[in-house]
């Protein structure tokens, strides 16, 4: 872990007394490799190092009796507050029906995570609404249909004839008439540089406004998470972020990436496939698991 | 972070910046970095521009791994085993290989071995009447190695030339879907001496370190003879896969560029270290 190692490289400087410069250097290096492995974006790494090294460099080390302890405390400490500080919550104080749309790259676990919201939400004594809007993939509309009704939650009954703006639009006005308070939108994966769907997703943004619009990032995305994360909150605005995926071994420096580019919080972690597999971000243990 | 003689700071620096945004990983890079410092320094001590040519030359030599053809004449039905975690691509990779190899005049069958997944069926389905292929599925809920053992004797019975077997996503740490896994390609071997003769691991492009740790417990459990990356159509650019092929020597058969029948390209390393660089 990399408290190991920074205890090793600190060990090493035991005897020579009060800590010079380079001492620091080697440990901020320790730092950058280990956040590098985490798969924490490049460039957010460099910043990261610059803010831990001013710290660092003071008295706050220097002139400390565990400089290596007292090293470790703040590369905690500005982790965790690069992170979010404290966890965020999902914003549907608005007059139902409140519509809350997914959003993301292919595969990233989007519709499942549409599921596990809904079964959130019911336990919560909310009447949530599904709303397929993914017309592209095969079977897409099948496989919400399917979770709705494992969930025993009422479904929109989109067709891939029609058109996703169309299909929310309709599925509000169901939600209102019905009395279902939240209406979760399933929207296709798409890549963030493909300027037709981003549109599309402009188009019921415009069209429906929802309260909430969150991005579902598979938690052992690489170096491309701040592109995405980046392009998907200049072209939309992103509320919020949900991490999927992480019951893998995944360090998930992902998030730190994406929460650093976008400044949005991250509410939720996928931890499974099952329904009830989702649960509130914490933002310290994501930093313990990036730092490893 | 690392120093060099023939290349000045920022210029190493450039050079390391792009390795690491590709994905490429810290162990790799260091090599490769390494790699610069011995063997490229020495000789063009004032030519940056030859750095970076012997640089991709140097990658590509770690992705050129010796692959055999696959061999349809001795294999009759050839069974190919597609797996990895969840959400990377394998059904639709497969859609995509079944519209290659109708294309080229086999008879493919499908053969729905994620059993577990909401619709998963349903979405193969689709891919078989796409691309003219034949679907073999089961219950929901049912045993895969049941539906994969039914493939592979149907396409004995109607000889077929090709088994394509999907299976549901799973992740790497999970040991219990990993013994799963072991047991579909078991039964492979029951229903055909041999079989599967090819098992691919679909990684997503975007994916950063972690593919190292999937590839590593995929190849460990089942023996891979091949990866396919995916999403290349995305700005990921896949880096990962050169360590990958280096430490495990496992060759990427094939890339995904889209959502599309047709976006399915035969690996090319020079395009795709060309790709690395730009
Ligand atoms: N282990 C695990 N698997 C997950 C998690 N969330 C989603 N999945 C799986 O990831 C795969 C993809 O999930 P989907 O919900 O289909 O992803 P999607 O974003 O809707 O995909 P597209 O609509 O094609 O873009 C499925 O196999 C899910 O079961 C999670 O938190 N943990
Ligand atoms: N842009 C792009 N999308 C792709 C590519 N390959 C697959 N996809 C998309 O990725 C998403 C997931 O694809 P699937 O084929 O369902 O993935 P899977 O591995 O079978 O997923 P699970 O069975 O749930 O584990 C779908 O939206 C596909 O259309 C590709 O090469 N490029
Ligand atoms: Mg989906
Ligand atoms: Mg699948």
């Amino acid at each position: 872990s990399l408290s190991d190692k920074l205890g090793l490289t600190f060990k090493r400087l035991k005897g020579h007394g009060k800590l010079s410069e380079s001492n620091i250097k080697d440990a901020l290096r320790d730092v950058r490799i280990n956040l590098l492995e985490a798969d924490v974006n490049y460039r957010v790494v460099k910043d990261f190092i610059a803010s831990v090294k001013k710290r660092a460099m003071g008295k706050e080390v220097l002139a400390s009796l565990t400089p290596g302890q007292q090293f470790i405390k703040i590369v905690n400490e500005e982790l965790i507050s690069l992170m979010g500080g404290k966890a965020g919550e999902l914003d549907l104080a608005a007059r139902p029906p409140v519509a809350v749309m997914l959003c993301g790259l292919q595969g990233s676990g989007k519709t499942t995570s549409v599921g596990k919201l809904a079964h959130m939400l019911k336990k919560m004594g909310r009447r949530p609404y599904l709303v397929p809007a993914d017309v592209y993939r095969p079977a897409a509309i099948e496989q919400l249909t399917k979770l709705a009704g494992d969930l025993d939650v009422p479904v929109f009954p989109s067709t891939t004839g029609q058109d996703p703006v169309e299909i929310c639009r309709q599925a509000m006005e169901k939600a209102e008439v019905q009395n279902n308070d939240v209406v979760l939108l399933d929207t296709a994966g798409r890549l963030h540089v493909d300027e037709d769907l981003m549109q599309e997703l402009l188009n019921i943004k415009r069209e429906i406004q929802p309260k909430q619009i969150l991005l579902v990032a598979d938690s052992m995305t690489g170096q491309d998470a701040v592109n995405v994360a980046e392009r998907f909150d200049e072209d939309l605005g992103v509320d919020g972020v949900i991490l999927t995926k992480t019951d893998g071994d995944a360090r998930g420096g992902a998030a730190l990436s994406i929460k650093a580019v976008t400044g949005k919080p991250i509410l939720f972690v996928g931890t499974g496939e099952r329904m009830d597999a989702m649960e509130a971000f914490h933002p310290d243990r994501m930093a313990g698991r990036i730092l490893g | 972070m690392f120093g060099s003689k023939a290349l000045d700071d920022d210029e190493l620096e450039e050079i390391e910046e792009i390795l690491f945004t590709a994905d490429i990983g810290v162990k790799t890079a260091q090599k490769l970095l390494e790699y610069i410092e011995k063997e490229l320094s020495r000789k063009d001590k004032s030519r940056p521009e030859k750095i970076l040519g012997g640089l991709q030359e140097k990658i590509r030599s770690m992705l050129s791994i010796e692959t055999k053809p696959l061999d349809f004449e001795s294999n009759k039905p050839l069974v190919i085993l597609v797996v990895g975690v969840n959400g990377t691509g394998k059904t639709t990779t497969i859609g995509k290989l079944a519209m290659r190899f109708t294309d080229e005049g086999k008879k493919v069958i499908l053969a729905a071995g994620d059993t577990f997944r909401a619709a998963a069926a349903e979405q193969l389905q689709v891919w078989a009447e796409r691309t003219g292929a034949q679907l073999i599925r089961g219950q929901e809920g049912g045993d895969p190695g049941a539906v994969v053992y039914d493939a592979i004797s149907a396409a004995k019975s109607q000889n077929a030339d090709l088994v394509i077997a999907d299976t549901a996503g799973r992740l790497h740490t999970k040991v219990n879907l990993v013994e799963e896994l072991k047991k579909i390609h078991r039964v492979c071997g029951k229903a055909m001496p041999g079989a599967p003769h090819e098992v691919w691991l679909v990684l997503d492009a975007t994916t950063g370190q972690n593919a190292i740790n999937q590839a590593k417990q995929f190849h460990k459990a089942l023996e891979l003879t091949g990866m396919i990356l995916t999403k290349l159509d995305g700005t990921a650019k896949g880096g990962v896969i050169i360590g990958i092929a280096d430490t495990f020597g496992i060759p990427v058969r094939f890339i995904g560029i889209g959502e599309q029948a047709a976006d399915l390209r035969r690996f090319d390393s020079e395009a795709f270290v060309k790709a690395l660089f730009t």
